[in-house]
């Protein structure tokens, strides 16, 4: 462990919990794509197969269950709370996001570090993370003006996997035989994917205005 | 599994 992944971590944790704090405080989902935090659960579950088979630390199997728990109850109370789900812009949440579900999968197929049901789902979690943020970012754009809680989960979201970024260049030069390209490559494809939010974020926080994306 | 393939990271 490495202060970039804990930070990451923490960042990754922060979002979760923003957004668990914006669903239960204001009871709406307004502004939050329920086709992202579908492919964020989908993610989680794919990722961790190994939860009960490789025990790492009690921080990981931790950190592991909260990522599988929290996502899946985001999604569950956004199609199932009847308070929540009445403030969920269906009609602005349309983006065909099967279509990242199947190229990420076919990408695990051919791209994977070894042909084991294991690896290849791993994979596929790490490709599809890249890509799952796309519905949200469609819907800030389509829903104009954006709530503060809903910025900051979307900016800690994305900070994240920066500090991911940092963490692999630090193990790369710290450690012999570490090297995680498929993660770092779609890390950086994850990170880029936010650049131009985290420009407009930025644009916001020093104009003090509300965070508005282009459509 | 070997330990070095384990994946340690979230």
């Amino acid at each position: 462990m490495n202060i970039f992944r804990f930070a990451g971590d923490m960042m990754h944790l922060t979002s979760i919990l923003v957004l668990l704090l914006k669903i239960y405080a204001t009871k709406s989902c307004s502004g939050i794509s329920l086709k992202t935090q579908e492919l964020y659960a989908l993610v989680f579950l794919a990722r961790y197969l190994d939860l009960f088979t490789d025990f790492i630390s009690v921080y990981n199997t931790i950190m592991k269950l909260v990522f599988i728990v929290s996502s899946t109850a985001i999604v569950w109370c956004m199609k199932r709370d009847r308070v929540v789900r009445r403030s969920y812009d269906k009609q602005l949440d349309t983006f065909r996001h099967y279509f990242l579900l199947a190229a990420s999968f076919a990408l695990a197929l051919l791209v994977n570090e070894k042909f084991t049901f294991q690896e290849i789902f791993w994979a596929f979690s790490i490709y599809l993370e890249a890509v799952a943020i796309l519905p949200q970012l469609v819907l800030l754009q389509r829903s104009g003006n954006v709530d503060n809680l809903t910025g900051q989960y979307v900016f800690f979201l994305g900070a994240y996997r920066a500090f991911y970024i940092l963490n692999w260049i630090y193990r790369y030069f710290t450690e012999t035989h570490f090297s995680r390209w498929i993660a770092c490559i779609s890390g950086l494809v994850q990170t880029a994917l936010y650049a131009d939010f985290f420009y407009y974020y930025y644009i916001s926080w020093k104009n003090n205005t509300k965070l508005k994306l282009p459509a | 599994r070997s330990t070095e393939d384990l994946k340690d990271e979230l």
